[in-house]
């Protein structure tokens, strides 16, 4: 079938899909004016065994990819979309073991990625780090922000400490930083922020990108007391299953703050959803 | 027969940092999951009671905490229900709720009587593999809730007769591989 318009659209924003990968491509904030090339897409660190200059190797304390450079989980996904007036949505199958929705909800000022992933494969022997990077072209100049401790959101500076002066040794995970519910990156004029659902690793490893750390599964202790390598054998003993979800917000940098602080407050504190058979009692306003 | 303290013991363990980064061995990591599952169970109790309480009467409650893969059986199998929206922030907000179903039509109303714009849309063959045989929903009813600061809101739900097989006339539902 010949690319129809791989484009969903609310009042706010419009994104769109590059009909030749399947993968997202330029996101628009229609209320701005803005629109931002986002390529988006899921990969993998291969965890590090140990090497010659140190034998430590990644597991539940320790976060040490082999190479600083993620293998594509796939370069591609198979796409198909379903738009209605409430919500429009893509489903991104990139493979076996990792899906994802993309999700425009009627009068909704953000995105929303439903990613789903696992479970991991290890027939080939290598523990898997898996990671969602968000790539632009903002000029970053190296920095990033985090919001550590769900306090106070911090700017951190690719391979630089403020206390010391930082010989990087590791360079990817010497420069991930926790992440408790949102991640951004901007230049003077427009940011890109993600929300998260549950507190994830997360950095910009280069000018323009953002990644976040999604799941695990790894075959070696790191050899700082756990004793056991994070394998968690989930259902019928083939891996975990994770799904989660990242808010995607695009505006400017001036009014981003307005946006993220009161989306995340009300995916902290979502609304409490029970169920009752029947048509139920008259409401109470009281 | 409400205890919330079962939940509040098991967020106290919980605070420890191998509970709070998954540095525990596996075993103590399931008994972490058990212990906040536990607490969770009882607290529904003390969620029933207060919203008992707040709208003046006694509901079978039920609660679904696989929301998240298209599980609940109540709204898989109810032809009617009530969706109950409690919003513990101080302003209000608004809501997408997406609830597993297997009809293919559906009234939603309001607590004022207007019926809210509602559609189905089939669940995904991702949720469908990573549920295996925990629900069986065919479809998700989709549909914007409301809440006030601190308070409730009740939808009622109503499975419509639907002559038409399989949605074909909302979806527009395209098939593509990319290359």
């Amino acid at each position: 079938a010949a690319p129809l318009s791989w484009t969903i659209q609310n009042e706010h924003l419009r994104v769109v899909f590059d009909p030749s990968t399947g993968l997202l491509k330029t996101i628009e904030n229609l209320d701005k004016n803005i629109s931002l090339p986002v390529s988006q897409n899921f990969f993998w660190y291969n965890a590090s065994t140990g090497n010659q200059e140190n034998n430590q190797a990644s597991g539940a304390y320790i976060f040490r990819p082999n190479g600083s450079e993620p293998f594509h989980v796939s370069q591609r996904a198979r796409l198909y979309h379903v738009k209605n007036q409430v919500v429009q949505e893509v489903y991104q199958n990139f493979s076996a073991w990792c899906s994802q929705v993309v999700r425009l909800y009627a009068g909704e000022p953000y995105v929303e990625l439903e990613w789903t992933v696992g479970p991991i494969p290890i027939q080939d022997g290598l523990g898997k780090e898996v990671i969602s990077r968000f790539e632009t072209n903002l000029q970053t100049d190296g920095l990033f922000y985090t919001d550590s401790n769900g306090r106070e959101i911090l700017e951190r500076r690719r391979d630089y400490r403020a206390t010391w002066n930082l010989s990087q040794t590791e360079p990817v995970a010497g420069n991930y930083y926790p992440v408790n519910s949102r991640i951004y990156i901007k230049d003077k004029k427009v940011q890109l922020t993600v929300l998260t659902d549950r507190s994830q690793g997360g950095s910009s490893i280069l000018d323009g990108s953002l990644e976040l750390m999604v799941h695990r599964r790894l075959l070696h202790d790191d050899a700082r007391g756990v004793g056991e390598p994070l394998l968690e054998p989930g259902d019928y003993h083939h891996g975990l299953v994770v799904r989660g979800r990242h808010l995607i917000l695009l505006d400017t940098a001036e009014s981003s703050a307005d946006q993220h602080r009161l989306r995340a407050q009300q995916e902290f504190m979502a609304p409490q959803v029970v169920f009752a058979p029947g048509g139920g009692p008259p409401y109470q306003p009281g | 027969n409400a205890n919330s303290s079962v939940l509040r013991q098991a967020m106290g363990v919980a605070q420890h940092h191998d509970a709070v980064s998954g540095t525990a061995k596996q075993h103590v990591t399931n008994d972490y999951a058990k212990q906040l599952s536990s607490g969770w169970d009882a607290c529904q109790t003390v969620v029933s009671n207060a919203l008992a309480s707040i709208m003046g009467t006694k509901e079978n409650f039920i609660y679904c905490p696989y929301l998240n893969i298209s599980v609940c059986l109540l709204t898989e199998a109810a032809e009617t229900f009530m969706v109950i929206v409690y919003n513990p922030l101080a302003r209000p907000v608004d809501w997408n709720m997406r609830l597993p179903v297997n009809g293919s039509h559906y009234s939603v109303v309001d607590p004022n009587g207007q019926a809210v714009l509602n559609e189905v849309i089939p669940v995904s063959s991702f949720t469908q593999a990573v549920r295996r045989d925990r629900g069986y929903a065919a479809n998700e009813l989709v549909f914007r809730a409301s809440a006030p600061p601190l308070g409730y809101r009740t939808y009622s739900v109503s499975r419509r007769p639907g002559k038409k097989p399989a949605l074909a006339r909302e979806l527009k539902r395209l098939l593509y591989r990319p290359g």
